[in-house]
C-alpha cells in the first residue's frame, strides 16, 4: 500500500482544510519555528489510530481540535484523512473493496472519535490493524519524532530494545 | 518470543553495522543484547567506532556522532521491516555539513531499496537541495497553519549562497 | 531557604518575562512554583505565550519555541547572577533563521549589560558570524584535537554564501 | 574575576598541549561533528573541580585522560590549566596573593586528582570554593551542556526547580 495523500480540517494549527499530496521519493517540509510541520507527523499517527494523547503532545485528545487563534474562534471538531491506494490492502469487514481507501479519524469535543473507511464507520481496532498489516501504524519506527533520536540515545537498554521488538 | 527476537537481532545487526561502516565512511559498529534472565528483558547496547577512533559505548561519542548511529540503528530497523512511509522530523538538526550529505546519501539509497515513501521534516538548507520535492508549512495568519509548494530551484539556490 | 529561593524567583521571573517577549517579539510567559506542602519540593512550570498564538505550558510548544523559552529562562537565572564565564554549547541547533538572528542579538545584550566572557560552540554560519573571534577545532590526525584561529572575514562570507 | 585562558594536555581527545585565549565578548568555537568542542566544556568544568564522572560522558574520572589513537598510545596524566586575573578573588589560605591565578588540575592514571593553584598544591574545596565566590563553578546555569536545553524542557517540574536554586 502506498499513502497518497493527507489530508486535514480543524487539528490543532491546521483550522482551515489543507492538504499535503505525498508522492514517491522524497518530500522536504520546511518553515520556520512554530509554523504546523511537527503537527503534520501527529496528524499522520492520529489518523493511524494512536491512542496516547502524551505522544501527541495533549493533555487530552481534545487538545488536538483547534483552540482558537487571536482571529479565530475555538473548533469543535477536527478531522484528519489518509488516502491510500489499497494495492493489496484487505479492508475490513464492512468496507467493500476499492482501488482507493480514505481513511478517516474525526473527533468531536467531549464526545470521542469517530473512524470511517470510505464513508463507513469502522472500529479504531480495524484501522490499527490495517496499517499493521501494511507494515505501519502510529507506532511504527519509521515515524521518528522531533527529540526522537535524543531520547534513544539517552534511553535506558531495556527501553531501547523496544525498537528492536517493532522490527520482530 | 525469544526466538523471533535473536531473529530480528541478527538482522539488524547486519544493517546496523553496514549502515554505520557506510555514514562515517569506515569504522565499526555492534549492537549487544546485556545478560539478563528474562531475555525478554534484556537491555539494547550500542558500540561503535568512528573510524581512527576507539571502541566505546553510544554514551561517549559526540551529539553528532550519538545522532548519526543512533539515525543508523532506526535505518536498520526500518530495512529489517519497510514501512510504506517514513517521515523523519528534524533528525539532521545535530550534524556537520559532511555528515548532512552523508545521511543524504543514505536516504537516496533507501529510496533505492524500498518502495517507501519519504516526508523529511528540516531547516537545513542541504537536504532541503536533496528532496525531490518541497512544501513549506507557513502562518501568514497567527496561529494558522497552511501548505504551500516551494520551488525546489530556488530552494536550491538559496542553500548555495 | 523558603525565603532566599521566593525572593530569587521574583527576580528570576521578571528578568525570564522580559526576555521572552524579546525573543519572541511580543507574546508574554511567566514561571509559577507549584503547589507543595514542603516549598523546597514545589515544581518550577513554564507558561508562554508567543504572539499571537495561545497561553500554554512549555510542553505544547514547538522544538524550537521551546528551545527558545528554556533559554530565556537560562539566561533569567544567569541575570540574576551573572557568571565571570558563559559556555553555550549548541543552543542553538533547534533555531530557525529568525530565531538564531533573535538569539544572537539577546548575547549582544548580554556582552552589553554584563562583564561576561562568552564562549558559543556552534555549527550555524548566522552565529558564527555574530561573533568577535572564531576558533576551529580540527582533527586533522584521526583522535588528535588542536586549536586553530578561524579568519571571522573568511567565515563570514562563507555564512553568507 | 575573569577566566582569560584555558590550557589542556592529556584531557580527552586533546592529547597534545592547546592553549585556548578567552578575550571580552563573544567567542565562537566551531568545527565538525566529533572534533573536540564539547570536550572544551568538559575541561572547564573538570577544572572547575568536577566530581561527577558521568556528568563528563565518562563511566570512571580516568576515562578523562588520552586513551590513544590510531596512531597515539594511552597516555598516562592529563592536566588542564584555568588562567584567570584575580582582581578581587581571594586565594585559599597557603597561596600568596597575585594578580593572575593559574589553577592546575592534574590526574595520574589510578592515583586520583591533584590540584594547584600557582604551583602550591590546594585541596579539591579550595578550587570549588574560589569559583563558587564568584558566581561560577562547575555546576553554573551559565555553563549549557550539549542537550541540557532538551534536558530542561523535559525534566520533572521539581527538577527543573534547581536551576533556580542556583540563582538564590
Ligand atoms: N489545538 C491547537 N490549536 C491551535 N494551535 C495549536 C494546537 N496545538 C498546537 N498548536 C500550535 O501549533 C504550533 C506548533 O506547531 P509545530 O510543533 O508543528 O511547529 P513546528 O513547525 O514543528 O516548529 P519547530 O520547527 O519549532 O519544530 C504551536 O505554536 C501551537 O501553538
Ligand atoms: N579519553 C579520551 N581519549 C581520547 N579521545 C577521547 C576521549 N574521550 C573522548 N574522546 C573523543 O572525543 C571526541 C568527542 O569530542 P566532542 O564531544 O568534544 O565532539 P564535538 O566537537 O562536541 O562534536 P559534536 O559537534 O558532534 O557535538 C570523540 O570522538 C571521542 O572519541
Ligand atoms: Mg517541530
Ligand atoms: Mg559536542
Amino acid at each position: 500500500m502506498h499513502i497518497t495523500e493527507l489530508r486535514l480540517s480543524g487539528f490543532k494549527s491546521f483550522v482551515d482544510p489543507v492538504r499535503l499530496v505525498i508522492d514517491a521519493g522524497l518530500t522536504g517540509v520546511v518553515g520556520p519555528n512554530g509554523c504546523g510541520k511537527s503537527n503534520l507527523l501527529e496528524a499522520v499517527r492520529w489518523a493511524m489510530g494512536a491512542t496516547s494523547a502524551k505522544a501527541m503532545r495533549a493533555g487530552d485528545m481534545d487538545d488536538v481540535i483547534f483552540a482558537g487563534a487571536s482571529q479565530r474562534p475555538p473548533r469543535e471538531h477536527a478531522e484528519v484523512v489518509l488516502v491510500i491506494d489499497a494495492a493489496g490492502a484487505k479492508p475490513p469487514p464492512g468496507v467493500p473493496a476499492a482501488d482507493v481507501l480514505e481513511i478517516s479519524r474525526k473527533i468531536k469535543r467531549d464526545a470521542g472519535s469517530t473512524y470511517r473507511i470510505n464513508g463507513r464507520e469502522v472500529r479504531a481496532k480495524d484501522v490499527q490493524l490495517l496499517f499493521a498489516d501494511a507494515s505501519t501504524g502510529a507506532n511504527s519506527p519509521a515515524l521518528v519524532r522531533q527529540g526522537q533520536i535524543s531520547e534513544l540515545i539517552a534511553a535506558k537498554p531495556e527501553n531501547r530494545r523496544r525498537v528492536l521488538e517493532e522490527a520482530a | 518470543g525469544r526466538q523471533r527476537l535473536m531473529a530480528a537481532f541478527e538482522i539488524v545487526n547486519g544493517h546496523f553495522a553496514q549502515l554505520f561502516a557506510t555514514l562515517f565512511e569506515g569504522g565499526q559498529a555492534e549492537l549487544r543484547l546485556t545478560e539478563s534472565d528474562d531475555p525478554l528483558a534484556a537491555g539494547l547496547e550500542i558500540f561503535a567506532c568512528p573510524p581512527g577512533k576507539r571502541l566505546s559505548t553510544l554514551s561517549l561519542m559526540s551529539g553528532g556522532e550519538q545522532a548519526l548511529t543512533a539515525t543508523a540503528l532506526i535505518f536498520a530497523v526500518f530495512l529489517a521491516n519497510p514501512a510504506p512511509i517514513c517521515v523523519l522530523d528534524e533528525v539532521d538538526a545535530p550534524l556537520d555539513d559532511a555528515n548532512v550529505d552523508r545521511f543524504c546519501r543514505m536516504l537516496d539509497e533507501m529510496r533505492r531499496l524500498t518502495d517507501t515513501r519519504f516526508l523529511t521534516i528540516t531547516h537545513n538548507p542541504v537536504t532541503m537541495s536533496r528532496m525531490d520535492r518541497l512544501f513549506g508549512v507557513t502562518m501568514a495568519e497567527r496561529g494558522v497553519s497552511q501548505i504551500v509548494a516551494v520551488d525546489l530551484q530556488r530552494a536550491t539556490e538559496l542553500a548555495a549562497e
